[in-house]
């Protein structure tokens, strides 16, 4: 473990915290896509898999649970919880995600390290975190006024993936077998999808406005 | 051994 994936983690872990707050802070899940929820719930679920094949070391499977556990409060409140759900705006979270969803299936069946089903559920898990963000960054541009907690979650998001990069290089220098050009690939994809929100972020914080996507 | 290392990751 180097500081760069524990920072990384954190920041993830706190993003998750930052959308636990604002839903329970304002009662209220605006901005929030179900649909990029739904996605990272798949995500873990399929990643995590390996929980009951082997161990890896308790801060790994602390995460693991904590990760799957908040993933699904998420959904839960915003589907049934009695005033969070009122205020998702459905109308506005209409990204398609059967058209990410397929195209990471197959692609996973196609690339993938080793056939077998763990494997291929795993692969399809990171090709599908790397583009879970859309339906969230989609409703962002159409949501007038986004609230400081929402862009700060995105923001955290971003930020997490951009710290994973870094853990990476670090291991590819200090781990003489560390190769991993699936997931270092979808890596940087994911992390590219923020570029364009990032640059709105620093110009609505640098100006002392309100943040807006065009 | 190193295709399986970022499965230590999260």
């Amino acid at each position: 473990m180097n500081i760069f994936r524990l920072a990384a983690d954190m920041t993830h872990l706190i993003s998750i915290l930052v959308l636990l707050l604002k839903i329970h802070a304002t009662r209220s899940c605006r901005g929030i896509s179900l649909k990029t929820q739904d996605l990272y719930a798949l995500v873990f679920l399929f990643r995590y898999l390996d929980l009951f094949t082997r161990y890896i070391s308790l801060y790994n499977t602390v995460m693991k649970l904590v990760f799957l556990g908040t993933s699904f409060s998420i959904i839960y409140f915003m589907r049934f919880h009695r005033v969070v759900r009122n205020t998702y705006d459905k109308e506005q979270d209409t990204f398609r995600s059967i058209f990410i969803v397929v195209p990471c299936a197959v692609l996973a069946l196609l690339i993938n390290q080793e056939r077998s089903v763990l494997e291929i559920l795993w692969t399809f898990s990171i090709y599908l975190e790397a583009v879970a963000i859309l339906p969230q960054l989609v409703l962002l541009q159409r949501t007038q006024n986004i609230d400081n907690l929402t862009g700060n979650y995105v923001f955290l998001l971003g930020t997490y993936r951009g710290l994973y990069i870094l853990n990476w290089i670090y291991r590819y220098l200090t781990e003489p077998h560390y190769r991993q050009w699936i997931v270092w690939l979808s890596g940087v994809l994911q992390t590219g999808l923020y570029v364009d929100f990032f640059y709105y972020y620093f110009l609505a914080w640098r100006n002392n406005q309100k943040l807006s996507l065009p | 051994e190193g295709e399986k290392a970022s499965k230590d990751e999260l």
